[in-house]
């Protein structure tokens, strides 16, 4: 192996990590818009059990609260695993840089050790 | 270059699963809140 | 029952606190990293004197061009880093190297980001 070939390996082997990082932060900011709707949704709902609260003092019940309740514990649900989807995604983009940046760290370590390379 | 991009990729899966556990809080929250509403109505403590 | 209750909500409502700070804090890390990323480019040279260069390629913009031009040398004046505040009015001050909002896939990965931004 010479370093000349190893960069066009490299470059070869990164040609589409641009488009993948581009795809994966794209998704996790798309995913991240739609938590930002179920967190609006979420909020209105816990305002108002809130507000009726604060007018009718904590033992009154809101006439619709086991339904603002369900409601709210689904936007809950919705949003977590929105949010585990954008991990997954960051974590794949993380690994792909890692793995390729890995072998080419273990390219240069093999150029190295063979003299054709300054360390 | 792929060393900046890894650091950055590895900032934004920090942030990701800070936030995952951001959510895993509000989730507990809410459920401590349902619990303490339905203990306060038995109880009939109505501060 | 009641009071234990009332202490592991008070106690989850500041560790939801503290997640939030760690939350902007990493943002914050972010922002900062890409403006050092794409400004600022030093590496350092065989004789271990340091030397801006301007590279070709990168994870935004890919790696075409990345054996066709070669490093050069910039002399006299450091690039200047944006300043560390997520102070959005004043991004990248290097003119050599302008850093376009949209090159910011890291941070715009964050809806609360482009909020700010708005």
């Amino acid at each position: 192996m010479d370093p000349s070939l190893a960069l066009e390996q490299t470059l070869q082997d990164i040609s589409n990590l641009e488009a993948e990082f581009h795809h994966a932060y794209e998704e996790i900011g798309a995913n991240d818009g739609d938590i930002q709707e179920h967190q609006k949704k979420y909020m209105q709902k816990d305002s108002q059990i809130q507000k009726f609260i604060k007018q009718n003092g904590a033992i009154a019940e809101h006439p619709n609260e086991s339904e603002l309740n369900r409601d709210m514990q689904s936007e809950l649900k919705e949003m977590l695993s929105l949010q585990k989807e954008k991990c997954k995604l960051a974590n794949t983009a993380l690994f792909m840089v890692a793995k390729h940046l890995s072998k080419l760290e273990r390219n240069l370590t093999i150029l190295e050790e063979d003299g054709v390379l300054a360390p | 270059e792929l060393e900046h991009a890894k650091e950055l990729a590895f900032l934004v899966a920090k942030r990701e699963q800070a936030s995952l556990k951001l959510l895993e809080a509000e989730s507990d929250v809410f459920s401590d809140r349902c619990q303490i509403k339905s203990l306060k109505r038995n109880l009939n403590l109505s501060a | 029952e009641y009071e234990g209750l009332r202490e592991k909500l008070n106690k989850t409502l500041l560790q939801k606190k503290q997640l939030e700070d760690e939350f902007d804090a990493l943002q914050q890390e972010i922002y900062d990293k890409e403006t050092e990323y794409f400004s600022n480019r030093t590496i350092a040279t065989a004789s271990g004197a340091l030397k801006h260069v301007s590279t070709p390629g990168n994870i935004i913009k890919g790696f075409d061009g990345f054996t066709k031009s070669h490093s050069h040398h910039h002399h006299g004046g450091t690039a200047s880093a944006a300043s560390s505040s997520l102070n959005l009015n004043s991004l990248n001050t290097n003119s050599d190297f302008p850093i376009e909002n949209s090159d910011r896939i890291f941070s715009l990965s964050s809806a609360t980001f482009i909020k700010q931004l708005q």
